[in-house]
């Protein structure tokens, strides 16, 4: 995955994302894809939810996933999230929840109940960072005003870092793949270094969601595990998001 | 760069999105949370029913690829079930209405659910 939060130089916040998924899960040699991110590509869905017929929280979504990995409250803030891999990781929580342990939360569930619930950055940011977890997770959050942009890098148990937007020391955008913001990625599985040279090289007076759209689309940041890019703009509520393909040569993740 | 990681420069005028790398456009759908939970996803899994069977059966291929004998399946299906009464509320309600209206049974709609920590092992 790949999510970017990035404040214009007119303080507009873009948020968007590529949704990377099914890595090691059936390689289909013929079409050179993933089996199941293919599988899962038709499922994608944008959903508006609505109480007394009004939108509380817009998203995308794969249908039959009731949580949240995407998603806007419309002029309030946007909400990504991104794998984080960890050794204390989600089967142990899993193992507490059926022993009987309950009092941490299931990630997607975390999500969806910030996006219903939340009514604020702050609000949804204080959740995302202390609410227990039964697996770690980066929580990507946007704003409405400027400098709300920020990448919670979660532990089960713990808030480990919170790395925000400061347009005064230059950091305009922050970005986030799936590994730890201050150590270096996986050598094997670089996207971060070739999504911020094309971020720097787009440069703040020219971030917008066509340039952003530009981002995600730039292989690897682009590769063969992307199902969907979603761009979200909190300021006018908007969501929108498109179904991805990868033309070889392309990086199977 | 023809050779992994295949990074090439910085794509410009790729939105709005077209050619090889757009391969549609998303559909919407209205989530009613005035609805009964079991009932909010009813619309949209039933147009979607067809490919979400076809993700599940993507999934079982894959589990019996590992587990030919098809116990990996059967685990999945007698103990998720009971996990699904664990699951916090409108979750568990929602996806209990998900496998009701998929004909999915409910162990492999939980899986689906809860995949995320899954994965992890």
């Amino acid at each position: 995955c790949t999510s970017i939060v990035a404040e214009d130089h007119k303080g507009n916040l873009i948020h968007g994302r590529n949704l990377d998924f099914g890595l090691f899960m059936g390689w289909d040699v013929k079409n050179k894809s993933w089996i199941i991110s293919e599988k899962l590509k038709p499922l994608v869905v944008n959903l508006d939810f609505r109480r007394n017929n009004q939108t509380v929280f817009k998203s995308t979504n794969f249908a039959g996933y009731v949580g949240m990995l995407t998603g806007i409250k419309p002029h309030t803030f946007t909400l990504t999230m991104n794998e984080r891999f960890s050794l204390d990781g989600g089967y142990i929580g899993i193992m507490e929840w059926v022993l009987g342990k309950r009092d941490g939360m299931w990630m997607s569930f975390l999500t969806r109940s910030v996006l219903e619930d939340a009514n604020s950055y702050e609000e949804a940011k204080t959740r995302l960072a202390q609410t227990k977890l039964l697996a770690p997770a980066y929580f990507i959050l946007g704003g409405n005003q400027t400098g709300q942009g920020c990448i919670i890098t979660r532990s089960r148990l713990l808030n480990i870092d919170l790395l925000e937007i400061d347009v005064k020391l230059g950091r305009w955008y922050v970005l986030e793949t799936n590994y730890d913001h201050w150590e270096e990625p996986l050598f094997l599985d670089d996207r971060r270094t070739p999504a911020m040279k094309c971020m720097n090289q787009t440069a703040q007076k020219n971030i917008s969601v066509n340039t952003m759209y530009d981002v995600l689309s730039t292989k690897p940041v682009l590769n063969k595990l992307t199902t969907y890019t979603t761009l979200m703009q909190v300021s006018e509520g908007k969501l929108e998001s498109y179904i991805r393909d990868c033309p070889n040569p392309c990086m199977p993740w | 760069q023809f050779i992994p990681p295949y990074t090439e420069d910085c794509r410009t005028d790729t939105y709005p999105p077209n050619g090889p790398t757009f391969r549609g456009a998303v559909g919407w759908y209205t989530v009613d949370l005035d609805s009964p939970p079991s009932k909010r996803w009813d619309a949209v899994i039933t147009e979607k029913k067809t490919h979400l069977v076809n993700m599940i059966q993507a999934i079982r291929d894959l589990a019996n690829a590992f587990v030919p004998s098809g116990k990996l399946i059967e685990l999945v299906d007698v103990t998720l079930p009971i996990m699904a009464d664990t699951l916090p509320s409108p979750f568990s309600e929602e996806i209990k209405g998900i496998a009701a209206v998929s004909g999915i049974p409910l162990g492999e709609v939980v899986l689906f659910n809860i995949f995320y920590e899954v994965f992890t092992v």
